[in-house]
């Protein structure tokens, strides 16, 4: 009946009555921040004409960039404890997510769970992950260079020719390995990738990420299969984190977001090497 | 030398275009899965053997009274870890890959929703338990019996080093909780 929040003395995270993430507070500063899972539906195309190829492993080209929503309204059970406070969403039967904020934290952590995709339509699909902020970017936004220098973007813009974007959505992704960001004067929202995927900024304050596909042709360019991953029967299911910074802009104290960003990317990127025994026949004493 | 060349073999075919931007076929694709899964097997015995070395006094490593198995869970990215999720008492061991010391919050699947973690000072940890969400592809496609993950952040692990934790179930979780089936290890 009223906004859910989670979240800690860093960040605070607000969910609507129908489940989405409706708004973020950070570094004394509330903004409207909504999360949704979208899918484009990919092109199905003449393979033999060069502009007209269908979506496939190789080229993404979503069908005249129509999108539709996963779900208008998103089931949500929440915990909250000590160490760690949750929200699990279910969007639907085949996209789920859990949204944690840890208690030492100043980012969100957002855990996607997407597949196996439905084709019973006879329709490929491509499923993105949009957040959408009121940052006015002015249709700038960054992305990495396989975790080094972050390179400047601008929506229908190249810096060395005269472009025309015949393809609006696609002809605006980059590849994105670990960081995809954007701000404006007064604040700043970034999300850390843990695998390389495609992503962009289309709307000022919006930033998204291609998380999953599943398409039924084989886009002509060497490959010789749909990217469809039947081998297993239904397709397959893919799961993922994405990391949520979003602050201030400007230094805080002389430490900014920025260098917070660049040392979590390290940390998520090349986290503990994990390793278990079994210790049934020993006490805590003897083990130490 | 035999377990890292393989890893190395494999990470040379990994540098192939279409394994880093996954424009191979499918069935290729399943054979560089696998080849990493190998390799990263064999890799298994060599970190085993220098942790044994590292952790058990020399004095005791002849006899092998304390030498422990330490087994990765290639599966933890989707909260399955038979070791975890079976034994009521196992230990955890932490190795810092980063040039600094980090802190890191830990997520373990466990079947039980009461356990008690103590470092190696012997200092009873805070720990959380938060159910694994029981969305329909979460259930059917994951072959586990984890019912819970088990938190706690792990502080201080040293540049390089390594910091170890024994987890118990409680008594109680014990009595109440026990796995429907023993998960399979695939």
């Amino acid at each position: 009946s009223s906004v859910t929040f989670i979240g800690n003395e860093n960040i605070k995270l607000g969910f609507d009555t129908n489940g989405f993430l409706s708004e973020v507070t950070a570094d004394g500063l509330t903004r409207l921040v909504t999360q949704d899972f979208l899918f484009y539906e990919g092109a199905v195309g003449n393979n033999a004409e060069f502009l007209n190829r269908s979506s496939g492993a190789y080229i993404f080209r979503p069908n005249e960039n129509k999108i539709d929503f996963s779900s208008d309204h998103v089931e949500i059970e929440v915990y909250k404890g000590d160490l760690v406070e949750e929200v699990h969403q279910k969007f639907n039967d085949w996209i789920s997510q859990v949204v944690r904020v840890y208690k030492k934290d100043s980012f969100a952590e957002f855990e996607w769970l997407v597949g196996p995709i439905p084709i019973d339509d006879n329709i490929g699909k491509e499923v993105i992950t949009r957040f959408s902020s009121d940052i006015e970017s002015d249709g700038v936004f960054y992305t990495d260079s396989n975790g080094r220098e972050m390179i400047k973007r601008k929506l229908n813009h190249r810096d060395t020719w005269d472009v025309k974007i015949n393809e609006e959505v696609a002809g605006n992704y980059y590849p994105i390995t670990t960081k995809i960001d954007l701000e404006d004067d007064t604040a700043r929202m970034a999300i850390l990738t843990d695998r390389a995927q495609g992503g962009s900024s289309l709307k000022d304050g919006s930033l998204e990420l291609m998380v999953h596909r599943r398409l039924l042709r084989d886009d002509a360019f060497g490959v010789g299969e749909a990217l469809n991953e039947t081998e297993y029967g239904e397709g397959l299911i893919a799961r993922g984190k994405h990391h949520l910074f979003f602050g201030l802009s400007k230094d805080r104290e002389g430490v900014s977001l920025k260098s917070l960003e660049r040392l979590v990317q390290l940390e998520k990127l090349l986290p503990t090497w994990k390793f278990f025994s079994n210790v049934e026949n020993y006490t805590a004493e003897e083990w130490r | 030398d035999p377990h890292l060349n393989f890893m190395r073999e494999t990470l040379g075919i990994m540098q192939h275009h279409d394994a880093i931007t996954g424009t191979e076929k499918e069935k290729v694709a399943l054979d560089y899965a696998k080849r990493l899964s190998v390799s990263f097997k064999a890799c298994e015995a060599t970190t085993r053997n220098v942790l044994n070395q590292l952790s058990v006094p020399a004095s005791q490593q002849q006899s092998g009274k304390y030498v422990l198995e330490f087994k990765n869970c290639p599966l933890l990215n989707i909260t399955s870890c038979p070791v975890s999720e079976s034994n009521d008492r196992f230990s955890l061991t932490l190795y810092n890959p980063l040039g600094h010391v980090v802190s890191e919050y830990i997520r373990i699947p466990v079947s039980g929703s009461e356990y008690k973690i103590i470092d190696n000072k012997g200092v009873e940890l805070a720990t959380q338990v938060v159910p694994v969400p029981g969305t329909v592809n979460n259930i059917k496609h994951r072959a586990s019996t984890a019912k819970y993950e088990l938190v706690f952040r792990a502080t201080n692990i040293p540049a390089l080093g390594y910091r170890s934790y024994y987890i118990e179930k409680s008594e109680s979780s014990r009595k109440t909780l026990k796995p429907q089936a023993t998960p399979k290890a695939t």
